[in-house]
């Protein structure tokens, strides 16, 4: 089985500095609550 | 064995009647010989697979991507009626375990799937079933949240398989490399998907909620067969900040589905299509494996905008279970011939804002069979 995830989240403009980036690699086994990805103000 | 025994045993009187001659004496190596050849021959061809996988597996390593290979093996998967294997393999499953069977039952599972049993909440012989133990819970505290509020957290346990933004025309996700399929394919025509026209592709302004909004409003047979030319997906874009994530479940992994983040679901489609085996394999040489097959949409907001979870399903995983939505049926027996057929849609109470779920909270599992 396999689960398709899409969202939206932070990027750069001019209204926002917080840029979501994702903190995993392709072949990496993950677990439930594990992080995906986090956006910071820069 | 006893049967084999009981055979021989058979075999051997029928030959003593007969005088001992040789044609039973070639009948008493029939069934052993071919059974051994059988399983001789599944042996060979697990090699083999384990063997491709591998060398699939060493070029990932080295960054070499695997590349969509048509087979024709692939092709015949449509003809054989996976939706009844589905049922059946579910039905077998579902069949009760004696209680002093159960842990080496689950203990060989275990171990031909690398689960680990010390985080299952409850002793091994308290799983009446093979499907009850798939669908197992976790003792407390196994899979802790990370604490960063501005993360997005993992829905399930899994192997990242794909993940990125969604850009250009058609917001295209990479089924491999060569292959694409579009996100509106796999959320379904009407999905409330943040698009903006091709032509404003940078366009910052409000055209994108009207266009998704007008989107919505139309029902699935109106945007693909009655007029496919009045919307085309294709022909629009992404806003900018979409991202996606693709996770494999391997059949020994924690099969429930957790909320990634405070998110309010608004509407559920259910795709009724195929039920192909989803692997690394299936996904190199079958096109359009994941809209094809059976699927399950969450569709919603969360603080940060859009927010969708597709469950996918496959032979051995048919059916999916939604714990906002328990009376919800998937891996239904059909009688129709038709394979595109609409998504079944519910909109979830109260309207426009939908049903909320905190981050991990469980939202649905996966079924064997």
């Amino acid at each position: 089985s396999t689960v398709v995830l899409i969202f939206q989240a932070p990027v750069k403009n001019k209204d926002s500095s917080s840029e979501f980036k994702f903190c995993i690699q392709r072949g990496d086994k993950i677990r439930v609550g594990e992080a995906l990805g986090r956006w910071q103000d820069s | 064995t006893s049967f084999v025994k009981k055979f021989r045993r058979a075999t051997q009187s029928r030959a003593s009647s007969n005088g001992g001659s040789g044609s039973s004496q070639g009948h008493y190596f029939l069934v052993p010989g071919a059974t051994v050849a059988t399983l001789l021959m599944l042996g060979v061809l697990h090699a083999r697979r384990m063997y491709d996988d591998k060398k699939v597996e060493e070029a990932r390593e080295k960054g070499i991507e695997s590349e969509f290979q048509p087979d024709i093996k692939a092709t015949y998967l449509q003809l054989l009626p996976l939706r009844s294997i589905s049922r059946c393999w579910g039905y077998l499953t579902s069949m009760e375990i004696p209680v002093w069977l159960r842990p080496h039952v689950y203990r060989a599972w275990a171990r031909a799937f690398h689960t680990n049993l010390e985080e299952v909440a409850l002793p091994l012989d308290g799983y009446a079933t093979l499907q009850e133990f798939f669908v197992r819970t976790l003792k407390e505290g196994c899979r802790p949240l990370d604490p960063d509020p501005q993360c997005l957290v993992s829905p399930v346990d899994g192997t990242i398989l794909r993940f990125g933004e969604i850009k250009g025309a058609g917001a295209m996700i990479e089924q491999v490399k060569g292959f694409s399929y579009s996100v509106s394919s796999l959320l379904g025509a009407s999905s409330y998907l943040p698009m903006v026209a091709a032509v404003d592709t940078d366009g910052e302004t409000g055209e994108p909620e009207n266009s998704s909004r007008e989107n919505s409003k139309r029902s699935w047979w109106r945007v693909s067969l009655a007029s496919p030319k009045f919307w085309d997906p294709m022909s629009a874009c992404p806003m900018k900040g979409l991202f996606y994530c693709v996770i494999y479940l391997k059949p020994g992994d924690y099969h429930r589905i957790h909320s990634p983040a405070d998110w309010n679901i608004v509407i559920r489609r259910h795709f009724s299509g195929h039920l192909f085996p989803v692997n690394e394999r299936a996904a190199r040489t079958i096109r359009n494996l994941y809209i094809e097959n059976e699927r399950v949409v969450l569709e919603g907001l969360w603080p940060e905008g859009f927010m969708a979870i597709a469950a996918i399903g496959a032979t051995n995983i048919g059916s999916i279970k939604l714990s906002i939505e328990p009376e919800l049926q998937t891996n239904r027996q059909r009688g129709k011939l038709l394979q595109a057929e609409p998504p079944e849609e519910r909109l979830y109470e109260p309207e426009g804002v939908g049903m909320t779920v905190k981050k991990g909270d469980e939202v649905a599992s996966f079924n064997m069979g």
